[in-house]
């Protein structure tokens, strides 16, 4: 039964998408089922992970609408162990016309169950909002995953992601848990950096994982080349962090 | 009679609050009569000038919905020519309520025109979204100032942010032209970095300021201290970057 992982949070640029895909890429590797599910209107994870997009009519905003069963829109990639559900800029218009569907924040949820059977995982890459497309992510997942940059308006906007997930508890999915909180783009040379670090472990203790991304210029450049930092450079301290990563993702499953 | 610009982009963490803030302050210390508007539930630029937002009863929420005048709803900041309208997360369910008001493209404009005598500039500082609220700034504005990441996810943005400028300027606000296209967190040393800023300067022209903001730590310090950079580190390369920005955008208005 496929885990529904979101990767959400409401503060641009934090590095939602380059953890989903490298994330994604690296369970595909070690052979878990994973679908990579592209709920973003700008369609970064798509091209993440090397989808040219040539068919505007198989993309999530299809399966969203009810215009294609998911399992029609979903792509093979690179991976053997790796599926897309694409997106492209028609999803800009979803969040208003989703406004006007009976059970409006379960569509995604509704939408994915027929999938579940088929992976292991099943990662949601969010859109820099609390919207209704976010709300969706969050009422479908089993638990969120939040990347965190280390910097004081990421701080800043963790406790308002927080009160966020506290009412998707309370109001459309109890069962959802935080998977855990990642710590990206970190910058061990400045102060700021490792006083948010020593917050964030104190405050949330083992929800923190060990593996930290590194600020790692060779993560930037890969999704210019269309790949995952696995394929572009596996050598790279930051295809080395998600590695560590997954594999810190792995044997938390394996603990329950 | 004030001029209306907004600061967006839908791709996040591009430095549209950093640039809003600190060009903000810049214009304020050249003694021109600036209003920083936020318009994110996030609420970034309202802590960046270091409001400590103590009254939740005077923010933007309250000006869109009319339960408050602009005028009500305006704060002083700690530079005499630089005053401010707060966010707050209220501001997150206003794209909800906006749907069903008449002319609900047109609510901020409405709003600000009473403000427009009072000002030499109006600076909206947009959330990562292509939602309501950033159509209401681009409909309110008169212009749009692009920040722009040196990195492949934000160039593949812009085709989108260009073509939604343009369907404002179709259907809600022709007036509307670009102020300028501005590079941010620019690491001279990375080839990625250059490379955009190549490709930029060629497509683009001299739509694309001569200015170009640094990566510089202190830029990112100077929010946990609640100050923009002109008061935090007057003499940080980031300070100067942004005098910069500051000087030619005034040159610019003169050049008409
Ligand atoms: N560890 C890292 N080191 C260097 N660059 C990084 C790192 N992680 C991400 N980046 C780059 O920083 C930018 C922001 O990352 P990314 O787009 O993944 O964030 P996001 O949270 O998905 O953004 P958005 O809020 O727009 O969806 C991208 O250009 C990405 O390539
Ligand atoms: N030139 C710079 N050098 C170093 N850090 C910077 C620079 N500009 C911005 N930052 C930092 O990078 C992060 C992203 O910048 P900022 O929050 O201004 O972007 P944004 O586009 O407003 O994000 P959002 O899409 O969430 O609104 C912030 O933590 C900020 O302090
Ligand atoms: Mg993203
Ligand atoms: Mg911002």
């Amino acid at each position: 039964m496929g885990k529904i992982i979101s990767i959400a949070n409401q503060k641009g640029g934090v590095g939602k998408t380059t953890t989903a895909v490298n994330l994604a890429a690296s369970l595909a590797i070690a052979e878990r089922r994973t679908l990579l599910v592209d709920l973003d209107p700008q369609g970064n994870a798509t091209s993440g992970v090397g989808y040219a997009g040539d068919d505007a009519q198989r993309t999530i905003y299809q399966a969203l609408l009810g215009l294609a069963t998911p399992a029609e829109v979903l792509q093979q990639t690179e991976f053997s162990y790796l599926d897309i559900i694409p997106a492209d800029p028609d999803l800009i218009g979803a969040e208003m016309e989703l406004l006007h569907y009976e059970r409006r924040e379960f569509i995604l949820a509704d939408r994915l169950s027929s999938l579940r059977e088929r992976y292991d995982y099943i990662l949601i890459d969010c859109s820099p909002s609390l919207g209704l497309l976010t709300i969706n992510a969050l009422a479908a997942a089993d638990t969120i995953l939040i990347p965190l940059q280390s910097e004081y308006y990421a701080m800043e906007g963790l406790g308002q992601l927080l009160f966020t997930v506290r009412r998707v508890q309370e109001t459309l999915n109890p069962g959802l848990e935080i998977e855990g909180i990642l710590l990206t783009m970190m910058d061990q040379r400045t102060t700021l950096a490792r006083q948010v670090e020593k917050e964030v472990r104190e405050h949330f203790g083992p929800l923190v994982y060990q593996a930290v991304i590194p600020r790692n210029v060779r993560l930037s450049e890969s999704p210019s080349h269309g790949k995952p930092i696995a394929l572009y450079d596996v050598s790279s301290t930051g295809a080395q962090a998600y590695f560590q990563l997954a594999d810190e993702f792995m044997r938390r499953q394996a603990a329950g």
